[in-house]
């Protein structure tokens, strides 16, 4: 199945919010 | 280690495997994971989206890793 383009952008938001919450308990780690 | 528990590690490396575009349903998950309590890999999925290791794609049914890609 393809993805809309409207699908792709809210996965692609998505990923890089997921990424931020990941930089952030990286920091807190250390 | 990285800080996950058996259950966390296995799913992770669960979503991590999925190739497509819209990641790996959580039915698809809930069959590999044979047996495993439902209620514990809701927890499970819940912990890695909030830590950033995993993220919901087309609907919160669906998640992607962010690792390795």
């Amino acid at each position: 199945t393809s993805l809309t383009e409207e699908q792709k952008r809210k996965i692609e938001e998505n990923r890089q919010k997921a990424l931020a919450r990941r930089a952030e308990r990286l920091a807190v780690q250390q | 280690t990285n800080g996950l528990t058996a259950h966390q590690s296995q799913i992770l490396n669960l979503i991590k495997s999925c190739r497509g575009t819209e990641g790996m349903a959580f039915d698809e998950l809930r069959k590999r994971l044979n047996g495993m309590n439902v209620n514990t890999i809701k927890q499970a999925v819940e912990f890695l989206s909030n830590e950033g290791h995993i993220y919901s794609t087309v609907d919160d049914e669906h998640y992607k890793s962010t690792d390795g890609d």
